[in-house]
Order: C-alpha cells, then sequence, then structure tokens
C-alpha cells in the first residue's frame, strides 16, 4: 500500500 | 487570460524552442489554477498536462477537495476513460480515471470528516486502502 503515491502524506501549501 | 494560458501550456509543451513561453504558462495555470478548474479549456488539456499541474505542491487552491474536484471534472470529458467505462459497463470510477491523474489526489491531505462525507461516495478506494488512510489519520 505505502508504494501507493495517492495514499502517501504530501506537503501541498493551501492557499 | 486562463484560456490562452492552457492553450499555450499545451501547445508548448514538445516545443524545444518554447520553453519560456510554456514555463510562463505553466505558472500562470498555478497561481490562478482555481480559475483554471472552470474554464473549459482545462478539460481539454492532455492527461500529461493535468498530470503535471495536478501533482505540483505550489498549485494555488484551498484545499485537496478543489484538487479532486478538478480531476473530476476533467475525467469526465475524458474521452478514453469514457470509452472503457461504456466498453466494460462499468462505473468504477477507479478503472476508468488514468492512473497518473489519479496519483495527483493526495487523499492523507482531506480531514477525515471531508473523505468521508464528500469522497468516499466515489468508491475510488480499495478498503485496505482506506483502513491505511484511517492508520495515517489517527497518527499511526
Amino acid at each position: 500500500l505505502k508504494s501507493r503515491p495517492f495514499l502517501k502524506n504530501s506537503p501541498r501549501t493551501y492557499i | 487570460s486562463v484560456r490562452t494560458a492552457c492553450e499555450i501550456y499545451e501547445a508548448t509543451r514538445y516545443v524545444t524552442g518554447a520553453k519560456e513561453f510554456n514555463t510562463a504558462a505553466f505558472e500562470f495555470i498555478l497561481r490562478n489554477a482555481m480559475k483554471v478548474f472552470q474554464d473549459n479549456s482545462f478539460v481539454k488539456l492532455s492527461t500529461a498536462a493535468v498530470a503535471e499541474i495536478l501533482s505540483r505542491d505550489d498549485i494555488s487552491v484551498h484545499s485537496e477537495v478543489d484538487i479532486f474536484d478538478a480531476m473530476l471534472r476533467w475525467h469526465h470529458t475524458d474521452e478514453d476513460a469514457y470509452l472503457i467505462g461504456t466498453s466494460t459497463k462499468t462505473r468504477n470510477l477507479r478503472k476508468c480515471i488514468k492512473e497518473s491523474v489519479l496519483n495527483c489526489i493526495r487523499f492523507p491531505n482531506f480531514e477525515p470528516f471531508v473523505y468521508c462525507g464528500l469522497i468516499q461516495r466515489w468508491r475510488i478506494l480499495s478498503k485496505d486502502e482506506e483502513d491505511y488512510l484511517y492508520s495515517i489519520w489517527a497518527g499511526t
């Protein structure tokens, strides 16, 4: 599961 | 304008001499993402272009829901996906959404209540994936 990119907790700067 | 930016961005993607135009259009799109998503030129973008835009960390959106909505809006006009969807007579969104575009959605970035209220009903994630997501939110 961890290899699935959409489950990664990735940083995104919301405005 | 937003439309011009999308058109320039798409048209100059593989033109080596137009790198500056392409970068300028791309940055304009990222800064004005919310307007771009509403425009008809957005849904006409290629899979690669959409994936490139939606995967950015520095895209100007309010929340991950904006990215998700944009993905859905683009997907609904994706002819390839429409063909797959009708040929297999399935409404399984997961099978139809292009993987490169689905990978742009950052599910852990949703608030859990937003996920359960808005996103879950699209049935994109499997049970295992949802369990994994809940474990991330629980901080384990």
